[in-house]
């Protein structure tokens, strides 16, 4: 197969192979800042990658982004490769991520949930938790979002195996999950930990396990609101900040909560496009527009991160 | 494949903290396999909710009776399904 050709449609929904085939051809053609790394495998066996974006240097300060942890969330996993191509074609042209990708490294988790993303394709599109499977109950999967140790099985997370917000039997079951605590935790030096979900167009800071504000609350929330703020100059899109318990719900064993807790100032959960009228069925054609504006949003956060050593 | 035809997407507005409490009852009843893209949390914050088309009526008559607001967000939630599918199927050709 011909890698140097550019065929891939950025502009519509693809399938775990075809998403997986790409990340294969911009490491091929950016293999100057770009590279793959496998993390681990999914409960059904199917690899974690991600993309490292790095100008060299041994254990330089990162960032790390996700995609997908909730399977259903389509557009964030088309959003994810888009900024993946995006930040590579910057490198070199944008003096702004140029600067950034000298000083740091980001690593992009593209599809965090794969086995639930191939089950969206196959056979429930409706699917947000993992594949794995509960013991002693019919019912699979656990909702990866509530599966971090953080506030593990408290408020806001179900302990019925059939629910959409199961917490699972233990923080860090999901092998999904443990492969990212592992790989951040072996890293030792990530100071941002951004992740994108769907649905409602948030932009959220800890904490979701409780509701009290986080001990950087004041630089948290005027990036999130600043972030908030580019967003919405290219389109309009407008996105409430705060924290998790105060923007939705107190929600417990949240990723963004771990992360923080775990000395990653910097930890964002945005949540996309749209507010109500295709839920999480986006039309393909709005998948571009939401990732552009996300990535202003990110950006602005990624140059706070650069230019604010802790 | 699992289909959802007849399924419907519903907003629903709370006005007080006792209209939030009533739909987390609601959303306790687990024979009425509700998925909750919104939860309820705080009055400020509507609530969406896919509902199976066998217990559409059913919802609608918890909310009538307790005179809580709500709107239809998607009528038929396969038909949105079969759109994104026939654009998927173009984009591979």
């Amino acid at each position: 197969k011909d890698r140097s050709s550019n065929s891939f449609n950025f502009g519509a929904y693809h399938t775990l192979d075809e998403i997986y085939a790409e990340l294969d051809h911009l490491a091929s053609q950016y293999s100057n800042i770009v590279s793959k790394l496998q993390i681990g495998e999914s409960y059904e066996k199917r690899p974690l990658y991600v993309l490292k974006f790095s100008t060299g240097g041994s254990n330089r300060p990162a960032i790390w982004l996700d995609a997908g942890i909730h399977s259903r969330e389509w557009v964030t996993q088309a959003s994810a490769i888009w900024i993946a191509k995006k930040i590579a074609t910057d490198y070199g042209q944008d003096p702004s991520i140029t600067s950034l990708l000298n000083k740091m490294d980001i690593f992009l988790l593209t599809v965090s949930n794969p086995d639930g993303y191939v089950f969206t394709h196959t056979t429930n599109r409706m699917w947000r938790k993992t594949r794995s499977k509960n013991k002693g109950s019919v019912c699979f999967g656990v909702d990866p979002n509530r599966n971090w140790d953080a506030g593990f099985g408290g408020p806001g997370a179900s302990k019925n195996p059939c629910s959409d917000s199961y917490h699972g039997p233990s923080a860090n079951s999901e092998v999904e999950v443990r492969s990212v605590v592992n790989f951040i935790k072996n890293h030792g030096n990530v100071r941002a930990f951004l992740t994108l979900h769907s649905y409602s167009q948030l932009l959220m800071y800890p904490y979701g396990y409780k509701c009290t504000e986080p001990a950087d609350y004041a630089e948290l929330d005027a990036l999130g609101r600043a972030a908030a703020s580019s967003i919405r100059s290219l389109y309009g899109t407008t996105f409430t900040v705060g924290s998790i318990c105060t923007t939705i719900y107190q929600a417990s064993g949240g990723s963004i909560d771990w992360s923080y807790d775990n000395g990653i100032k910097y930890s964002f959960a945005f949540e996309l496009r749209d507010t109500g009228n295709y839920g999480f069925l986006l039309p393909a054609s709005q998948i571009i527009p939401t990732a552009e504006e996300t990535w202003l949003g990110l950006k602005k956060i990624m140059e706070h991160v650069r230019d604010s050593p802790y | 494949l699992q289909t959802f035809v007849g399924h419907q997407v519903l907003r629903i507005k709370t006005r007080n903290e006792e209209e939030v409490k009533k739909l987390q009852l609601l959303e306790s009843l687990e024979h009425l396999e509700l998925d909750f893209w919104r939860n309820p949390s705080t009055p400020a914050h509507p609530v969406d909710v896919r509902v199976p088309a066998n217990n559409v009526q059913a919802v609608k008559a918890f909310l009538e009776s307790y005179g809580i607001e709500y709107s239809i967000l998607i009528e038929d939630l396969q038909v949105v399904l079969d759109q994104e599918k026939q654009d998927m199927e173009y984009n591979q050709q």
